[in-house]
């Protein structure tokens, strides 16, 4: 079977749907100052896993203002400097009028996505914390 | 009550795959 170093260098998803993997993403982003990217691409994840049924409006309400809170209001932040003014603009606005979506982070997300794909991903491709492990 | 931190990391795990 192939190795499953060898798999997350097929795409970017294949390297986030490994535990392993995914440990040394972080290891790498966090040297690199940029850790926040991939915590907010899972909180992101996760924020759209809730259960609207199972879970009370008020956690939800208060994850929405702290995924906000971290990754978006700091106009600074490595996220932040990431994404779109017109999409935290939205962010914002969900989160002061109390408008709480499963989906209201997944622009969001994608722009860090892509972001990653075009950027940091394959600069681990290359990097020596992939290649020292392969 | 959760602090928001411990709300983000339970969120950020909650999406991580499960180990093989």
């Amino acid at each position: 079977p192939t190795p499953p170093y060898l798999k997350w260098a097929e795409s970017l998803h294949s390297l986030l749907d490994d535990q392993d993997g995914i440990n040394l993403f972080r290891t790498f982003l966090q040297q690199e100052n940029c850790g926040d990217l991939l915590d907010f691409w899972f909180a992101c994840s996760g924020f759209r896993k809730l259960e609207p049924s199972d879970s009370k409006v008020e956690k939800r309400l208060k994850l929405a203002k702290a995924i906000y809170k971290k990754y978006i209001l700091d106009n600074n932040g490595i996220v932040s400097r990431q994404i779109k003014p017109a999409t935290k603009s939205f962010i914002k606005d969900c989160v002061l009028r109390q408008q709480i979506e499963p989906d209201m982070f997944d622009q969001a997300q994608m722009e860090i996505q892509s972001m990653m794909e075009d950027n940091t991903y394959p600069v681990f491709l290359k990097s020596d914390t992939y290649l020292e492990y392969t | 009550i959760d602090s928001e931190d411990d709300l983000l990391q339970e969120c950020i795990s909650s999406a991580m795959p499960k180990k093989k």
